[in-house]
C-alpha cells in the first residue's frame, strides 16, 4: 500500500543525504496516486495533498529518522480528522416522532438500509415505523414489506397510486396515533440531475420537516460522488450520510469526497446484505482502508 | 474548444484531470496522455480539433470493435451477473422487450432466489414486456431455476433465455462459487451455453469495477458488459481500463429506468462524451 511506496520513495531520496522540501514534494506524488486509485475525487485530492504537504515539509519529517512513517502518520491524521469523529447518533426530535428520510441514487442501498436502521433503533428501545415512499420501482413497496415482516416491524404504505408527499404526511400522522417514535421514510432512487424528482424530495421535506435527511451512498462510487453529494446537499440540506456495501473490497475514497464536499457526518456503514449488517462509521478504520 | 494553440504541460495535465474525473483511472489516463503527447510531436498537431480527434481515436481503439450480443443459437442463453444494485433485473426487462420487438420469443428466469421481492420485481417486468417467466420459491436453488428455464426454452421453442442472478460482491467467495454452479448447470445442459455472460456495471462505479470485471471473468467467463445509469453525470470511464487489461467489450448501455432505455454501445459516442 501507500506505506510501502513511501518507504521506497524515501529510501531513494535519503540516499542523497539530507531530505529537502523538494524531496517531500516528490513523496506527495505517491500520496496523490494512492488517493486517486482509491477513488477520492480529483479536486478533493488536490486540496488534501496541499494540506498534507504543508505539514510534511516541517521539521517532523525532514529531521526524522523514519520520514516515510512520519508522512503516513500525517496523512492518516489528516484523513481521520477530515472524515470526522464517530457520530452515529440520530438527531431525536423534541416532540415525537423523529422523522428520518433516506435519499440517494438508484441501487445505493436505501431500502435495505431502512430495514437495518429500523432494526438498530428498535434495539435502542425505539418503536420505528417504516414508510414505503417508493411508488415507482417495480415491487419496491413489496420489498420493504418483506423486510418489515422479517424484522417484525410495521411498514406504512398507501400503495403506489398516492404521491410520496401524501404517503409521508399520512405516515407521520399514523406514527403519532400509534406510538411510533421514529419514522423512517424510504424514497425512490433518483438522479441528482432529475429536477422533477429532486423537487419531489424538497416537497416531502417541506411537508414533514424531517429531523434527519441521510444520503445513502454506495462505497464503490467513483469521481461522481462529489457531484451527487453536492447537489443533494444544496437542494435538500443533508444531515448525514450512510455508506453502503463496505463489506466489498473497494478502497472507498467516496467517503472522503462526500465528507469533504458536504461537511456532513458519515453516520453509519452498511457491511452486508442481512438486516443486522449496519455499524457506526469508524473514520480511523476508513482512513487506513482508503490508503490501501 | 477549437482553434490553434501551443499544447503545453498545463494543457496535458488538464486533459489528464478530465479523464481521471471520468473514472478512467490514473494509469490509463497517463497512458492516453503520453500517447497523445507523442502524436502531437510526430504529427506536428497545432489545432485543438485535430488533437481531440486523435485522442478520441486512441480511446476508440482501446475499447475495441463494437460487438453485438451472441444470440445466434436457438435458444441463446444469456446469464446476467454483477454486484448488488448495478441494474441487472432492470436491464433484463429492457433486453427482453428489445428481443420481443425483434420478433423473438423470450423466456426470463428469476434466478435471484435470495433478495426480498426480487422474484416479484422480475415478474412485474415480465408482465410489462409480455414474456414468460420461470420462477421457483424464494430460497430455492438458483441453479435449479436456470436448469428449469433452459428446459422450458427448448420445449416452448424460445429464441432467447435470459437468466437473472442475485447481486453479489466479487470478494464473497461462497457467492462466487454459487454463481459458478449456476454456470456449470447451464453448461452441462448445452456445452455452448451460456452464449453470453453479461456483466452489469453501474457507470457511477470507480476503480473497483476493474476488480469486479476480473473476478467475474475468472469465475464465469464474462463475454460482455452492460454499462448502466449513463443518464446520470458519471462517465463510466472504468470500461477503458477493463477493455485495455481484460479485453471485455461493452455491448449495451442503460440510459434510464424505462423499458426503452437500452442502447447498443457506440465507442465513438462514448469517447466524445468523456470530454463533454
Ligand atoms: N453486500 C451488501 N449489499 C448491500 C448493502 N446494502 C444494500 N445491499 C444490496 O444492494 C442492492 C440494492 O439495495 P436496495 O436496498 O434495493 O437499494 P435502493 O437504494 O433501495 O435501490 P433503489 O430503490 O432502486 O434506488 C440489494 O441487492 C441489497 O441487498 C451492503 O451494505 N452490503
Ligand atoms: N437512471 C437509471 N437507473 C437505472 C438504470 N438501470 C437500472 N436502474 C435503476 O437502478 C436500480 C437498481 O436496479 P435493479 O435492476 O434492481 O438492480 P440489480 O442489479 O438487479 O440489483 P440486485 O438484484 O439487488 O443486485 C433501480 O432503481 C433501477 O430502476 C439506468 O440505466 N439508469
Ligand atoms: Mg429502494
Ligand atoms: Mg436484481
Amino acid at each position: 500500500g501507500l506505506a510501502e511506496k513511501l518507504q521506497g520513495t524515501f529510501q531513494k531520496l535519503k540516499g542523497k543525504g539530507k531530505l529537502s522540501e523538494a524531496d517531500v514534494k516528490k513523496a506527495m506524488r505517491e500520496v496523490r496516486l494512492a488517493l486517486l486509485e482509491a477513488d477520492v475525487n480529483y479536486k478533493v485530492v488536490k486540496d488534501f495533498v496541499s494540506k498534507v504537504q504543508e505539514r510534511a515539509v516541517g521539521q517532523e519529517v525532514l529531521k526524522s529518522l523514519t520520514p516515510a512513517q512520519q508522512v503516513i502518520k500525517i496523512v492518516n491524521e489528516e484523513l481521520t480528522n477530515l472524515m470526522g469523529g464517530e457520530q452515529s447518533k440520530i438527531k431525536i426530535a423534541s416532540k415525537p416522532p423523529t422523522v428520518i428520510m433516506l435519499v440517494g441514487l438508484q441501487g445505493a442501498g436505501k431500502t435495505t438500509t431502512a430495514g437495518k436502521l429500523a432494526n438498530v433503533l428498535r434495539k435502542q428501545g425505539r418503536r420505528p415505523l417504516l414508510v414505503a415512499g417508493d411508488i415507482y420501482r417495480p415491487a419496491a413497496i413489496k420489498q420493504l414489506q418483506v423486510l418489515g415482516e422479517q424484522l417484525d416491524l410495521p411498514v406504512f404504505s398507501l400503495g403506489d397510486k398516492q404521491s410520496p408527499v401524501n404517503i409521508a404526511r399520512a405516515a407521520v400522522e399514523h406514527a403519532k396515533n400509534h406510538g411510533n417514535d421514529m419514522v423512517i421514510i424510504d424514497t425512490a432512487g433518483r438522479l441528482h440531475v432529475d429536477e422533477e424528482l429532486m423537487q419531489e424530495l424538497s416537497d416531502i421535506k417541506e411537508n414533514v420537516e424531517p429531523d434527519e435527511i441521510l444520503l445513502v451512498v454506495d462505497a464503490m462510487t467513483g469521481q461522481d460522488a462529489v457531484n451527487v453529494a453536492q447537489t443533494f446537499n444544496e437542494q435538500l440540506g443533508l444531515t448525514g450520510v450512510i455508506l453502503t456495501k463496505l463489506d466489498g473490497d473497494t478502497r472507498g475514497g467516496a467517503a472522503l469526497s462526500v465528507k469533504a464536499v458536504t461537511g456532513c457526518p458519515i453516520k453509519y456503514a452498511g457491511v452486508g446484505e442481512k438486516l443486522d449488517a449496519l455499524e457506526p462509521f469508524h473514520p480511523d478504520r476508513m482512513a487506513g482502508r482508503i490508503l490501501g | 474548444v477549437s482553434g490553434k494553440r501551443e499544447f503545453d504541460e498545463d494543457f496535458f495535465e488538464e486533459l489528464e484531470e478530465i479523464l481521471v474525473q471520468g473514472d478512467v483511472g490514473v494509469n490509463t489516463a497517463l497512458e492516453l496522455v503520453d500517447r497523445l503527447r507523442d502524436a502531437v510531436k510526430e504529427q506536428k498537431i497545432k489545432e485543438t480539433e485535430r488533437l481531440y480527434q486523435v485522442l478520441e481515436q486512441s480511446i476508440v481503439e482501446m475499447l475495441g470493435e463494437d460487438q453485438p450480443l451472441n444470440v445466434g443459437a436457438k435458444p441463446s442463453v444469456i446469464m446476467v451477473v454483477g454486484v448488488n444494485g448495478a441494474g441487472k433485473t432492470t436491464t433484463i426487462g429492457k433486453l427482453a422487450h428489445q428481443f420481443k420487438d425483434q420478433g423473438k420469443r423470450v423466456i426470463i428466469a428469476a434466478g435471484d432466489t435470495f433478495r426480498a421481492a426480487a422474484i416479484d420485481q422480475l415478474e412485474v417486468w415480465a408482465n410489462r414486456v409480455g414474456t414468460q417467466i420461470i420462477k421457483h420459491q424464494e430460497g430455492s436453488d438458483p441453479a435449479a431455476v436456470a436448469f428449469d428455464a433452459i428446459q422450458a426454452a427448448r420445449s416452448r421453442n424460445a429464441d432467447v433465455v435470459i437468466i437473472d442472478t442475485a447481486g453479489r460482491l466479487q470478494n464473497k467467495t461462497n457467492l462466487m462459487k454459487e454463481l459458478q454452479k449456476v454456470h456449470r448447470v447451464i453448461n452441462r445442459e448445452d456445452p455452448a451455453a451460456p452464449h453470453e455472460v453479461l456483466l452489469v456495471l453501474d457507470a457511477t462505479t470507480g476503480q473497483n469495477a476493474i476488480s469486479q470485471a476480473k473476478v467475474f471473468k475468472e469465475a464465469v467467463g464474462v463475454t460482455g458488459i452492460a454499462l448502466t445509469k449513463l443518464d446520470g453525470t458519471a462517465k463510466g470511464g472504468v470500461v477503458l481500463g477493463i477493455a485495455n487489461e481484460l479485453k471485455i467489450p461493452v455491448k449495451l448501455i442503460g440510459v434510464g429506468e424505462g423499458v426503452e432505455d437500452l442502447r447498443p454501445f457506440d465507442a465513438e459516442e462514448f469517447a466524445r462524451a468523456l470530454f463533454a
